[in-house]
C-alpha cells in the first residue's frame, strides 16, 4: 500500500480510538505525574481507604447478594465487591473495545462467527495492553482514572485476588519503557485483534490480509514517531507472545476463582468469552 | 451462536448502550 494511505489508516483508527476510549495514555500519564493542576486523584492504599473509594467504583456495578456474604465475614465481602466493580468496568470495556474494533477498515464485513471469535480471544489482550499506560511501579489507575490503587494494596489481598494484577504490573513496566503513544497504540490494538491464528476461525485469509496492511502502517507510525527507537517494531510484536502467555494465566486464575469461591458470580458477558478459552 | 449472544449483539447493534 502507499504510505499515504497507511498514513490515512493510522489517522482513521488514531479517531477511533479516542471516540471509544475514554482515559488515554495522554490523560492517565498527565494523572500519574500529577500534570492535571486539580488532587482529585483518591488513593487506595488500604481496606479503609477501599472502603471509603468505593463510592467511585460504583459505576454498574452487579448487585450482590448479601445473604452469600453475610456468611463471609467483612473481609471477604470487600474483596468480592471490589472484584464485582473490576468484572462490571471490564464488560464495560469490552463493549468499547468491540466499537473500536467495528471501526477498523474491512473487519465487519469478516464473518460475523470469524468477528466473534475475534473479539473472543483478542479482548482481553487488548484489555491487558491497555492496562500498561494507567500503571507504573507503585499502582494502577482505576475507576477511569479517578482512583490509583496501591500494587502493595492489590499484593495485600488475599490468596488468589493477590495473585491477579502483579504479573500485569510486571508486564506493564517493561511495556511502558517502549513508550507508545496513543496513536501508536490504536494500530498496536488493531494488529492484536486482526490475528490470524485465533481457534476455530473459519476465513482466515482476509482477516490475514486486513493485518498485514494495518502492521505496514504500524511499522510507518513507528519509524515516524519514533525515529531514534531502534527495533521498535520488533520489540512491539515481541509483546505479543508475552501477552498471549499472560491470558492463558489470567484464565486459569479465573476458572480457580470460580471453583474456590462459592459466592462468586462471573459477569455473563465475561462468562461468555471465557468459556472454552484456552 | 448462543453460545456468544452478548457478543453478537454488540457486533451488530450500533454504538447504542447496550445493556450490560
Amino acid at each position: 500500500p502507499e504510505a499515504a494511505d497507511l498514513r490515512a489508516l493510522a489517522r482513521h483508527l488514531y479517531e477511533a480510538y479516542l471516540k471509544y476510549f475514554p482515559l488515554t495514555k495522554a490523560k492517565a500519564r498527565a494523572i500519574l505525574s500529577g500534570k492535571t493542576g486539580d488532587n482529585a486523584t483518591f488513593v487506595i492504599h488500604d481496606m479503609k481507604s477501599l472502603m471509603e473509594g468505593e463510592q467511585f467504583l460504583n459505576c454498574r456495578q452487579i448487585p450482590i447478594q448479601e445473604h452469600h456474604i453475610s456468611g463471609q465475614g467483612p473481609t471477604n465481602a470487600v474483596e468480592l465487591r471490589f472484584f464485582h466493580s473490576c468484572q462490571s468496568r471490564s464488560a464495560e470495556a469490552v463493549r468499547e473495545v468491540t466499537e473500536f474494533a467495528k471501526s477498523i477498515p474491512g473487519f465487519t464485513d469478516l464473518d460475523l462467527n470469524d468477528q466473534v471469535t475475534l473479539l473472543k480471544y483478542g479482548v482481553i489482550e487488548v484489555l491487558i495492553i491497555m492496562m500498561a499506560p494507567l500503571m507504573n511501579k507503585d499502582g494502577t489507575l482505576i475507576s477511569y482514572g479517578q482512583i490509583f490503587m496501591t500494587r502493595e494494596f492489590l499484593k495485600s489481598l488475599r490468596k488468589p485476588f493477590c495473585q491477579m494484577m502483579e504479573p500485569k504490573f510486571e508486564f506493564s513496566v517493561k511495556f511502558n519503557t517502549l513508550e507508545l503513544d496513543d496513536s501508536d497504540m490504536a494500530l498496536f490494538l488493531a494488529v492484536i485483534i486482526l490475528s490470524g491464528d485465533r481457534p476455530g476461525l473459519l476465513n482466515v485469509k482476509p482477516i490475514e490480509q486486513l493485518q498485514e496492511t494495518v502492521l505496514h502502517a504500524l511499522e510507518l507510525q513507528l519509524k515516524l514517531n519514533h525515529p531514534d527507537s531502534l527495533q521498535l517494531f520488533a520489540k512491539l510484536l515481541q509483546k505479543m507472545t508475552d501477552l498471549r502467555q499472560i491470558v492463558t494465566d489470567h484464565v486459569h486464575l479465573l476458572q480457580l476463582l470460580k471453583k474456590t469461591e462459592v459466592d462468586m458470580c462471573l459477569h455473563p458477558l465475561l462468562q461468555e468469552i471465557m468459556k472454552d478459552l484456552y | 451462536k448462543e453460545k456468544h449472544k452478548i457478543l453478537h449483539q454488540l457486533l451488530q447493534n450500533s454504538t447504542s448502550p447496550v445493556d450490560l
